[in-house]
């Protein structure tokens, strides 16, 4: 499904540049639950952007279910960043002047789906992770954790195939953190979505069959 | 130093009414290392925005210092926040246009201290947190965990008294949380300042002595 292939990003700032990815390789097969792991700053995030056509690499390959990325144009990337994955942002990245449920419905309101059919699934997702009493508050109305549980039953709305999630249970207790966890493995086990998962939190990457570490802009170990 | 005494917050949004604490009561004293802990939505950052002078009680009283915070005046106020507390954000709130650097020198500019001062001691703070490579940066440069590390450099800058810190963590590795709160407990014990951690990390709890577990917007247990 996503295959890296000696990928690297740099980002230059005026005269300084930095390095981001040095030469990132790895598989990740359809249906797979992979954690990504390792310190901060070391190029967790830059690699789950461009996996999710959100950042475009420097050098080096990327095949999107066997396909390459770069030779892919704008129309087709966007439809499938639009259909075909979901993404929970390290920082949520909600609507202020909308509320929760609001928030949800966006990503699939062009979709042509009848309001009554996306709402219903909207207030589903938004009780699975535990805002069913909170869905008309606007995101400075809620708590951090609350906002990150949006935006995890927001990456979720579009049914994608691939979900891609950066820290989502880093504002969550250990109990909701575990909610969370438990939602992401059943649509891993029970719908075939291949799930990343970025995380600091080992209880999180204990319950991954798939663990790669990344060190300073490369892979530390992959144990795929 | 800080007591809550039956202290409530009501959030009125519309004919919506949320009760985020019900008659909070607690006592820290001078010098303590507190963590604040508790399920997400619980009530731990209203808490902590009211101690920090950004929020105001609905009802019950606050006494800063021996003396009730709704008793003094809005110059008062300020120059409280602004001298004796140094507040790490949930969301960091850094400014979007500035660096790291420019980001942790702005709450001293206007205290007078030459330039090389404040500058000397930014960059210091900034090494500290292991941000020392990174200060001509800007947030969106920046990962994660990075921002949250200029966000503590930032609330140490003004050499507060009074340290409140909203899962200061929550972004970071294990070894990088763990040289934030040796920064802490070192400020705590050599520098005397009271330090107030929410957080959902018990390795982080465990290494503070006092300990208050919040649970739907009332004290569940308190071991001071
Ligand atoms: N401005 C607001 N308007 C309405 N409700 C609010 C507002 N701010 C907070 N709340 C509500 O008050 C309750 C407590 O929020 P608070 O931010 O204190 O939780 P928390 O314990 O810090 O949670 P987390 O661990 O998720 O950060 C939540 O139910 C939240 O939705
Ligand atoms: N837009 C950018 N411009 C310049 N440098 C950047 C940019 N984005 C990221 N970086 C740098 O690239 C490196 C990797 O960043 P990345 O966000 O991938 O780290 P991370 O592993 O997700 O960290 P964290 O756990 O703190 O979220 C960092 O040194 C960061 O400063
Ligand atoms: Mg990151
Ligand atoms: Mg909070």
């Amino acid at each position: 499904l996503i295959e890296f292939e000696n990928v690297t990003r740099t980002f230059i700032m005026g005269d300084n540049r930095v390095d981001a990815l040095k030469g990132v390789s790895f598989r990740i097969d359809d249906g797979e639950l992979c954690a990504v792991i390792g310190p901060s700053g070391s190029g967790k995030s830059t690699i789950m952007n461009i996996v999710g056509l959100l950042d475009r690499h420097t050098s080096g390959k990327y095949y999107l279910e066997g396909e390459s990325v770069k030779a892919r144009g704008e129309d087709e990337l966007a439809r499938l960043r639009n259909h075909f994955i979901g993404f929970v942002f390290q920082s949520f990245f909600l609507l202020p002047r909308l509320t929760a449920l609001q928030n949800v419905c966006l990503p699939i309101l062009y979709r042509g789906e009848s309001q009554s059919e996306y709402l219903d699934r909207a207030e589903e997702l938004l009780s699975k992770v535990g805002m069913g009493t909170h869905m008309q508050h606007r995101p400075h109305e809620l708590s951090g954790g609350q906002q990150q549980r949006v935006a995890i039953a927001r990456a979720l709305m579009g049914k994608p195939s691939l979900l891609l999630a950066d820290e989502p249970t880093g504002a969550l207790d250990s109990k909701t953190s575990q909610e969370v966890m438990d939602l992401f493995k059943s649509l891993n086990s029970d719908d075939g979505v291949t799930v990343m998962i970025i995380t600091h939190d080992p209880r999180i990457a204990d319950q991954c069959p798939r663990v790669i570490k990344v060190l300073d802009g490369n892979i530390e170990s992959d144990n795929g």
